[in-house]
């Protein structure tokens, strides 16, 4: 499981 | 983007624009913390400092924008425009007791140590906690006003909804950001005694009053 480096959320 | 992310981000969006609505219809900022206006309008701000780096979508950079301002103007109102209105000595919350320890725990708990990625886990962290103030000022005056707490209700139901998209994504993208995950974890948990007490009060019309 990985934690994308690309923040798409609010 | 899933159900559960986007009603949420509709949900956050409601919240902020009740309270400016509440705040520009009534001319006054009555029974609003001050110190949690500040404390959410330096979260969006260090938060979304990516604008200028990344862009993931339309909706996305829009969004950001829209909390940013809508934020800072609710501060503006209350801190200058309504000023008079502002119920200062019922806001005593002590901000730097919430900054100081998370900007520390934002420092030593992080994805990545860079600056952008700090100021990130710092704002995630900070938002967390940010509604204490608010929370803090009811429990002094022992009530609030329904439209502030319909204010509240959205804003707590926000993040509770971002939790069944982390977990929607967890499962479905195999996603996971676990700072995310704990503090959103935190700042629902922070809300449950008020969604009760909403729940069991506002919803059947009466108005938000704390047993004394």
């Amino acid at each position: 499981r990985k934690t994308p480096e690309k923040k798409d959320e609010l | 983007m899933n159900i559960f992310r986007l009603v949420g981000d509709l949900s956050h969006l409601l919240a902020i624009f009740v309270l400016l609505l509440k705040i520009w219809k009534s001319r006054s900022c009555a029974g609003v913390s001050g110190k949690s206006q500040i404390l959410f309008a330096l979260v969006f701000i260090t938060r979304y400092l990516d604008l200028f780096t990344n862009f993931i979508s339309v909706y996305n950079s829009l969004m950001k924008v829209i909390f940013i301002a809508s934020t800072v103007a609710t501060v503006y109102l209350m801190y200058i425009k309504f000023k008079a209105t502002y119920d200062s000595n019922h806001d005593t919350f002590r901000i730097e007791f919430l900054v100081v320890p998370v900007g520390g725990l934002a420092f030593l708990v992080n994805h990545d140590f860079t600056p952008l990625e700090i100021l990130w886990t710092f704002s995630i962290y900070l938002e967390s906690v940010a509604i204490l103030p608010q929370l803090f000022m009811i429990s002094k005056t022992g009530e609030a006003e329904t439209i502030t707490s319909h204010y509240l209700f959205a804003l707590g139901s926000y993040r509770a909804l971002y939790l069944l998209n982390w977990i929607y994504r967890y499962y479905f993208e195999g996603y996971f950001d676990l700072i995310a995950v704990v503090a959103g974890c935190v700042q629902t948990i922070l809300y449950c005694d008020f969604f009760y007490l909403y729940i069991t009060k506002v919803m059947w019309g009466k108005k938000l009053s704390l047993p004394a």
